[in-house]
């Protein structure tokens, strides 16, 4: 399936 | 033969300090399909233990693939690794190759 929107998310931790 | 054999390792990671300190990006159904490592902060358990470092892949966590997993689920798995007190240390099973699935 085709890469979503949120692909560039990044998370902190 | 020549062809560079993607080489995991496993990373003990102990919880020395009060955050995990990185950031990590992608996860399935993204052109990153396993989250990478994209950031190690000063002075957090990753940057004191000095194994972790910026490009890695993170296959695993605890013994817990990552692979398939969107990036909120890969993220709270981790998070959840450093929460939990069962352990004083988390495990990344990481590698420097973009490992396709």
């Amino acid at each position: 399936s085709p890469p979503k929107e949120y692909e560039d998310e990044v998370t902190f931790f | 033969p020549g062809l560079l054999e993607p080489t995991s390792c496993l990373v003990r990671v102990p919880k020395s300090a009060s955050t995990l300190g990185i950031a990590i990006e992608g996860g399935a159904n993204t052109r990153q399909p396993l989250p990478r490592i994209v950031t190690i902060q000063r002075g957090g358990s990753a940057h004191n233990c000095g194994q972790l470092k910026v490009g890695q892949v993170i296959l695993e966590v605890n013994g817990v693939s990552l692979r398939g997993r969107e990036h909120r689920e890969a993220a709270r798995l981790i998070a959840e690794a450093f929460k939990t007190k069962e352990k004083d240390y988390i495990d990344f099973l990481v590698t420097e190759f973009n490992v396709s699935l």
